[in-house]
């Protein structure tokens, strides 16, 4: 792994609320399909991110259970170390009794202290989650809790604090999205990773993926996540150059740069300038960065984060292991 | 059977940390790679 500046405390992230424990606590955690562990915050934690944020207090909790197991959780933003237990998790009229999950010990100030949510809820395949417990999902359909083993996730074009979006558990909202679903595989069946057969910038095909790429869907990444090995190519096919802030380009020429286009399950779903463009207070950010992290194959890795998934309404099929994208409404 | 969970969208931490009047030097300095969430060796 190369360690090359980070760019993501520029971004934003989406959350929602759950509640745990009896009578229930609430929490803002980040719904996240790269990741498959449960954890907020407690009042284990006395490091100064967890005072900022609110706490999950066991001891005011009926129906909490410890288990003695201690597990550090690694982000891409950073790690922290967690305790587990079991409890109620209330999310809107469904409840879930007897989940597993992390009430955190330790947090790192940066980036903890600094983000608006309090935990994560990940919604990745047990593979990747600690070994020998539940994850949400898991518990959720051994106990009959969802109409469709399905979740899908809509970002709004215009998002603000009070409404970015919402997720759906259980179904998908077809006023959400126009036209045809296009569902492409899961190659493997940890992340929800998919087969990239091609990307293009405008009309040229890169042909970087001629070997095969695969791209993980993940709504708790934000920015496109491109295999470093074609960083330089691409920034200079978009004339972009690097700063302190990112890869800028003129405001003014945005318009017409090139459109992208990945081609996936035989159909190429574009991504205008105006979308993987960022204008962060008059300053325009190609919304990229890059990782040397290989696919687990072999294959270049890309992330479809946040900006990718504004344009396209995305459907996580737990039945069928496959992911639909349609054009976001 | 089927929930709807409002999203709501937050600062980042850049315009948190402007907020609560912290120096935004060492930001810059931070190093990392996206890909390390997906290795499975590090969870």
């Amino acid at each position: 792994v190369a360690y090359e500046p980070l760019t993501n405390y520029l971004d934003s992230f989406y959350f929602g609320e759950i509640s745990i424990g009896t009578p229930p606590q609430n929490f803002l955690v980040l719904f996240d399909p790269g990741s498959a562990n449960l954890w907020v915050p407690s009042t284990y934690c006395q490091t100064p991110a967890c005072g900022n944020h609110a706490r999950f207090n066991p001891s005011l909790s009926s129906t909490f259970s410890s288990i003695d197991v201690t597990y550090t959780l690694c982000y891409g933003f950073g790690d922290l170390s967690v305790a587990l237990g079991y409890d109620t998790v209330t999310i809107q009229n469904i409840i879930i009794r007897n989940q597993e999950f992390g009430l955190s010990l330790s947090e790192p100030s940066t980036p903890f202290y600094y983000l608006d949510f309090d935990g994560i809820l990940g919604m990745a395949y047990p593979g990747i989650g600690i070994s020998g417990y539940n994850t949400l999902m898991q518990n959720m359909l051994q106990q009959s809790q969802l109409a469709e083993p399905i979740f899908s996730f809509y970002y709004s074009r215009n998002p603000t604090y009070s409404y970015g979006g919402e997720v759906i558990l259980g179904g998908v909202d077809p006023q959400l999205y126009s036209g045809e679903v296009l569902w492409a595989p899961v190659v493997q069946e940890l992340y929800w990773k998919i087969s990239i057969e091609e990307f293009s910038i405008g009309l040229s095909a890169t042909s970087w993926c001629s070997q095969g790429c695969h791209g993980i869907v993940d709504t708790g990444s934000f920015r496109l996540t491109i295999p470093g090995q074609f960083m330089s190519a691409f920034l200079q096919a978009l004339g972009a150059e690097e700063s302190d802030y990112g890869f800028i380009v003129n405001c003014s020429s945005v318009p017409s740069m090139p459109t992208l286009y990945f081609t996936i399950s035989g159909a190429q779903l574009p991504l205008p300038p105006s979308v993987y463009v960022l204008n962060n207070d008059g300053t325009c950010v190609v919304g990229v960065e890059s990782t040397y992290v290989p696919s687990a194959s072999g294959q270049p890795l890309w992330i479809l984060g946040n900006l990718f998934l504004r344009q396209y309404y995305s459907i996580f099929d737990l039945a069928n292991n496959r992911v639909g994208f349609a054009q976001s409404a | 059977g089927m929930v709807r969970i409002p999203l709501r969208k937050g600062r980042s931490v850049q315009e948190v940390m402007r907020e609560k009047g912290v120096p935004e030097g060492f930001l810059k300095n931070l190093r990392g790679d996206p890909g390390r969430k997906y290795q499975l060796n590090k969870s």
